[in-house]
């Protein structure tokens, strides 16, 4: 049975994709099959694991809208234990497409269903917005990773994503649970940075992560090789940081 | 006749509410009547002016959706030629709310045109994603700005936004155009950065701002004292590069 966690967060540039490729193929290095699953239209998790969006047929969208198997839309990785269900443009549309449809936010937990027993760890990368397509991945995690900048306005944006995430645990999914804030983009040079740090610490203690991503310019290199960091450089402070996040995952177990 | 520009992007994180607010401090600091319309549930503009998004009972979805006048979701600021249309999280249903309207893309044109006299430029600050508050925004905009981070995923989304913008431009709004793509978080230590400007520069050419906007922590200090960099160091290189930004802008005069 696999432990399903969404990588989630309105505010934009946060180190949504870069968490959601690096973890996961941090945790298949330790030999944990994992599937990482693509579902904002930018599929910028698709590209940076080295594939081209505009020459894929089938994609998450044909098992939203089309009723195909999410199984077409899985790829396998040079990573052994890592595959990735693809996503492209496609999915812009998807939004305006389920709106008439009965139970249009159980779409993804439907799917995942058919696969789940194939993985451990399913990590779905979401789109910078609240809506349909965030709102399935909520409702079909188990929980999820909240990627926040050491910057002013990511702050400001956690009151809304801790209520969305509640109503959906209440309406929709009860096992919904926070598994870490976990914070990114940290540049120890920056005074803003360490009071974002202090700040989130003190306000939400045992659920930040105590793995801290620094500010690391390998990480935003490895994407344009259609790579995670670990295979791009793995003597790189990025790719130690995220597989110390997976050792912290790990640990973990699921009960956070 | 105010001169209308969108400042949109679906990347998330790209400079979109920075470039919005301290664009329009520095043309009202030549003295030309500015409105920022702030179209992003995440309210990021209205809080970065140093509005109290909690506070606020009037904002653009009372006009967007209850049909009150825009009039009434203006606040001035401490900058003479400065107003701000604000906004909250009320907005985050507003796409769902409006699904069902006919001429939903075509709200915020008709709010527009009750204040557009009263200005000189209106610039409006978009969400991270191509609904239909972007839409909207580009449906009742003369041009569009572009903020382009200088990373490799914002490069990626390009190609899909010169696409939506050619398509409103042929079924909603004929006079739409690029105003400017706007290099954004420019690292000279990077390579990286160097590699996209030099990318950027080549395939666009005469569309690309002349000023780019270097990285500088001052940028992203002044929102958590609720003013536009102008005001909060002046001397800084990020306050310098959005006033040479706003000369280029008023050089251009309105024909690109
Ligand atoms: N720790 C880091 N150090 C340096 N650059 C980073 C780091 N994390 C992410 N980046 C870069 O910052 C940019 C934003 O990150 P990313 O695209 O992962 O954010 P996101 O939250 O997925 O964005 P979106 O909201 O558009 O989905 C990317 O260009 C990425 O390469
Ligand atoms: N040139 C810069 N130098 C340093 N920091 C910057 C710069 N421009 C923006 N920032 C910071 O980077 C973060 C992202 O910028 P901003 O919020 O303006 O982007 P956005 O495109 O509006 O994001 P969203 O997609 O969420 O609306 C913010 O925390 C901001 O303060
Ligand atoms: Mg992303
Ligand atoms: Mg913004």
């Amino acid at each position: 049975m696999a432990k399903i966690m969404a990588v989630a967060n309105q505010k934009g540039g946060v180190g949504k994709t870069t968490t959601a490729i690096n973890l996961s193929a941090s945790l298949a290095v330790a030999e944990k099959r994992t599937l990482l699953v693509d579902i904002d239209p930018q599929a910028n998790s698709t590209s940076g694991c080295g594939f081209n969006k505009h020459e894929l047929t089938e994609t998450i969208y044909q098992a939203f809208i089309r009723g195909n198997t999410l199984e077409r839309a899985i790829q396998k990785t040079t990573l052994p234990f890592l595959d990735v269900a693809t996503s492209n443009t496609d999915l812009i549309g998807a939004e305006i497409e389920l709106i008439d449809e009965e139970d249009r936010e159980k779409k993804l937990r439907v799917l995942l269903r058919e696969i789940e027993e194939d993985y451990h760890f399913i990590l779905i990368d979401c789109p910078p917005s609240l809506g349909l397509l965030t709102v399935n991945s909520l409702t079909a995690s188990h929980s999820v990773i909240i990627p926040l900048q050491c910057e002013y306005y990511a702050m400001e944006g956690l009151g809304q994503l801790m209520k969305t995430i509640s109503l959906i645990k209440n309406r929709l999914n009860p096992t919904l649970h926070v598994e870490g804030i976990l914070l990114t983009m940290f540049d120890t040079r920056n005074n803003l940075a360490h009071q974002v740090v202090r700040e989130v610490q003190r306000h939400f203690g045992g659920k930040v992560f105590k793995t801290i991503i620094p500010r690391n310019v390998r990480l935003s290199e490895a994407p344009s090789h259609g790579k995670p960091v670990i295979l791009y450089d793995i003597h790189s402070k990025g790719a130690e940081s995220y597989l110390s996040l997976a050792k912290e995952v790990l640990f973990n177990g699921g009960n956070h």
